[in-house]
């Protein structure tokens, strides 16, 4: 876009990889000294013997807390407090559980297929309890595309911002203001990765990550769905308030 | 805002 300089879209490109470094809820350094440890088999079973119940509470809490830092991410990025209330609540709602996903490649073991979860790495078999398999294998099955794309962290941050920038979700009061952030954001993760020398392809493959990772969203609304229909007084008393208020 | 009551008050809050 001739409206935007090089020197406006290295700031931009600045920024939001501060506040993704800043609202990482394990920080580089800590995830390089981390023993990557996976879980034993008794402790494998221990989650697969878990009532379902308390199995979705605890990945729910999981989440949730993942998610703070993801509306932390966002409200350090100047644009996105500059929009009314109601759009950063649309946003957030519609997007934070999809940043949540993207991040996960930062905790994601592609060689042993696990991801940190609850102090140690975890397969997808540890999820046996929660009773949806198929998004499970296809939450795995993302991390791992996402961690092909070997990316730096200013290359995710950006794209976690594009993400959340989303201007096509339902309910915006302002949509061409966010539009207009998320093609700054567009263009700042274009510029940054023909900085890296990234090839071409790269952003088309993130472009088509956007479908995946509304996908996984819709099909995690309609697994609660199915689970509140036989479980609607545990969500009501024990999953974390901001859990309900995303989902519910 | 009273449906986005914790989302609401995240928002709210300075960043810490």
């Amino acid at each position: 876009s001739p409206t935007v300089s090089m020197a406006e879209l290295d700031h931009l490109a600045h920024i939001i990889s501060k506040s993704h470094l800043e609202t990482c809820q394990h920080l580089r350094e800590e995830l390089q000294q981390m023993n990557w440890q996976n879980l034993l088999q008794d402790e494998v079973e221990s989650y697969q013997s878990k009532p379902r119940e308390v199995m979705w509470q605890l990945c729910a809490v999981k989440i949730t807390e993942a998610i703070q830092y993801v509306v932390e991410f966002a409200k350090r990025i100047d644009g996105f407090m500059d929009l009314c209330q109601n759009d950063q609540i649309v946003l957030l709602k519609a997007g934070s559980l999809e940043v949540v996903f993207i991040r996960m490649c930062r905790v994601f073991d592609s060689q042993n297929n696990t991801v940190y979860f609850d102090g140690k790495f975890a397969g997808p078999d540890a999820f046996k309890a929660l009773g949806c398999d198929d998004l499970i294998t296809s939450v795995f099955d993302f991390a791992k595309s996402m961690c092909l794309l070997h990316l730096t962290e200013e290359e995710l941050a950006l794209f976690s911002a594009f993400v959340l920038f989303s201007a096509d979700r339902s309910w915006l009061q302002e949509k061409l203001q966010v539009e207009k952030m998320q093609q700054r954001t567009h263009l700042a993760l274009q510029h940054i990765l023909q900085k890296n020398q990234r090839e071409d392809g790269v952003l088309n493959k993130l472009r088509c990550k956007v479908s995946a990772l509304r996908s996984l969203c819709n099909r995690h609304t309609e697994k609660l769905s199915a689970f509140r229909a036989i479980y609607p007084d545990v969500i009501r008393t024990h999953f974390p308030p901001l859990y309900k208020e995303l989902f519910g | 805002k009273e449906k986005h009551k914790i989302l609401h008050q995240l928002l709210q809050n300075s960043t810490s």
